[in-house]
């Protein structure tokens, strides 16, 4: 494992401790979205099937299981904690899962390296994984207060994949010139899709000023 | 690019 690969896990899981330290030390989820953790929580299980299946290490098998069993706790607090449900922008997260789960699926079930079940399903996560942001991104663009933990959350969540960007092309050029055109062309989507989320979080940061993005 | 890749990424 590289550096650039570790650089972008560690990124995710701290984007994932600081969503959970702003739930449990506020009681509040307000500004995050429940459509996109839910998503999250299907990536993970559609992604880490193999668990069952295949043995990659200690440390790919810890991580898949932190990212689910945080993923979900995630989800139960925004839905079943008592205090935290009520802090929940209900109103203004309207974006449609299937909206992006069946195009995604679809295109799964069209391109991918090999029709299996699991397979199939890796695909799917990594494309759901690309747009899993969108309704995020827009309960961000309505609310016109974002506090720092959630400004930091999407931050450090769309740094984790440009990270992986850099690593797939150090793996490339380490590594027999592997190519793998799913995962990156995903990747480079799901980045680009931070674009203006990074320009407002970055101009905030060196203007001292509280960040909030243009409707 | 041969066969399927294995998936050792998260």
């Amino acid at each position: 494992m590289n550096v650039f690969r570790l650089a972008g896990d560690m990124t995710h899981l701290l984007s994932i401790i600081i969503l959970l330290l702003k739930i449990r030390a506020t009681k509040s989820c307000t500004g995050i979205s429940l459509k996109t953790q839910e998503l999250y929580v299907i990536v993970f299980l559609t992604r880490y099937l193999d668990l069952f299946t295949k043995y990659i290490s200690f440390y790919n098998t810890t991580m898949k299981l932190v990212f689910l069993g945080t993923s979900i706790s995630i989800v139960w607090y925004m839905r079943y904690h008592k205090v935290v449900k009520q802090t929940y922008n209900k109103d203004q997260d309207t974006f449609r899962h299937y909206f992006l789960a069946i195009p995604c699926f679809l295109l799964a079930l069209l391109i991918h390296h090999e029709f299996t079940v699991i397979e199939v399903l890796w695909t799917f996560s990594i494309y759901l994984e690309a747009v899993a942001i969108l309704p995020q991104l827009v309960l961000l663009q309505r609310s016109r207060n974002i506090d720092n933990l959630t400004g930091n959350y999407v931050f450090l969540l769309g740094a984790y994949r440009a990270l992986y960007l850099v690593n797939w092309v150090y793996r490339y050029f380490t590594e027999n010139h592997l190519v793998r055109w799913i995962p990156w062309l995903s990747g480079l989507v799901q980045t680009t899709l931070y674009a203006d989320f990074f320009y407002y979080y970055i101009k905030s940061w060196k203007n001292n000023e509280k960040l909030q993005l243009p409707a | 690019s041969s066969g399927v890749p294995k998936h050792d990424e998260l």
